[in-house]
């Protein structure tokens, strides 16, 4: 065991609209990164492990609705949130991974369920859903992933018809 | 999309990415967030990748696993590899960005769009937290 730990953390890169972000909205975003940062970095200080680090960061930016994950998070073309996480151990290489998941607040946890008690890496739709109410995962009603900013968006592109590259949502 | 990726006591390296994916996104698309080497890779040999952006142009370029080979197999530093990666992504107009460590704990928070919500934090005690330039 060596002191040396550190750790790393995005909220999603892209078109950002920088008119959008008043000194204010600035502080907001700071302070949210700051949150999920300091709960990682607080494991690692303790001697915690990388993997719980990593799951305790992404848990507080999925919990937060200004990024495009969990809550917050973008609406796909039917209306509804479909989520993808994925999860990698480095001494291992071992991986965990779930695509297009509706319905639960954590894909990161159901992600890391997938690397540690399956002989799977990537379980998707209606069977990655079946596995994380299998493991008892917390489920959410649609209203849980909402908000003002993303439905905005997704009314927008579909009016507008945006093409798929039409950059929304900043990764 | 968020990620992190992080470094240990134990030297363990490790890599995660979640995302709601595409704006109004159709069929089943799925981006490069849990394609295991192209959104998110960990390798204690070399280092931990998770990315951010146009995920078709990631999984195309396989951004995360490719910046884990050049460490392993040219001994490119992470920085250069991180470039490297980011260059290739460039020559396909793909945008986004990434965040990587590797296993003496160096960080590279690399992009090549308007701006990326990131932050890092070091043994030091040291923080950084960005959104632009």
């Amino acid at each position: 065991m060596n002191d040396q730990f550190a750790i790393a953390i995005h909220g999603g890169a892209g078109t950002l609209h920088r008119e959008r972000f008043s000194p204010d909205v600035v502080q907001q975003y700071e302070k949210a990164l700051r949150q999920a940062l300091q709960a990682g970095l607080h494991i690692l200080q303790n001697g915690g492990r990388s993997l719980d680090a990593l799951e305790t960061a992404v848990r507080e930016l999925e919990e937060c609705p200004f990024f495009n994950a969990g809550r917050g998070a973008v609406f796909n073309a039917d209306g509804g949130h479909s989520l993808d996480a994925a999860i990698m151990d480095g001494r291992t290489l071992a991986a965990g991974a779930v695509a297009g998941i509706s319905g639960f607040k954590s894909p990161i946890q159901v992600a890391r369920a997938v690397m540690e008690k399956t002989r799977y890496v990537l379980l998707s739709g209606q069977g990655a859903a079946d596995f994380a109410r299998d493991q008892g995962f917390e489920e959410a009603a649609a209203d849980y992933f909402y908000t003002d900013l993303r439905y905005h968006q997704w009314k927008k592109k579909q009016e507008n018809e945006l093409d798929e590259s039409a950059d929304l949502n900043f990764g | 999309t968020v990620g992190a990726v992080a470094l240990d006591k134990n030297g363990n390296l490790a890599a995660a990415t979640s995302t709601g994916g595409l704006t109004n996104k159709r069929y089943g698309r799925v981006g490069d967030s849990p394609i295991i080497g192209s959104g998110t890779y960990a390798n204690n040999n070399t280092c931990a990748v998770s990315c951010t952006g146009d995920g078709e142009h990631f999984i195309r370029s396989v951004v995360a696993y490719d910046i884990s080979c050049l460490i392993e197999y040219k001994q490119l530093t992470l920085r250069d590899a991180c470039a490297f990666a980011m260059q290739r992504l460039q020559k396909i107009d793909g945008t986004g960005g990434l965040i990587a460590i590797d296993r003496w704990g160096n960080i590279q928070m690399p992009y090549n769009s308007e701006g990326m919500y990131r932050a890092c934090a070091y043994t030091s005690g040291e923080i950084e937290i960005k959104i632009f330039e």
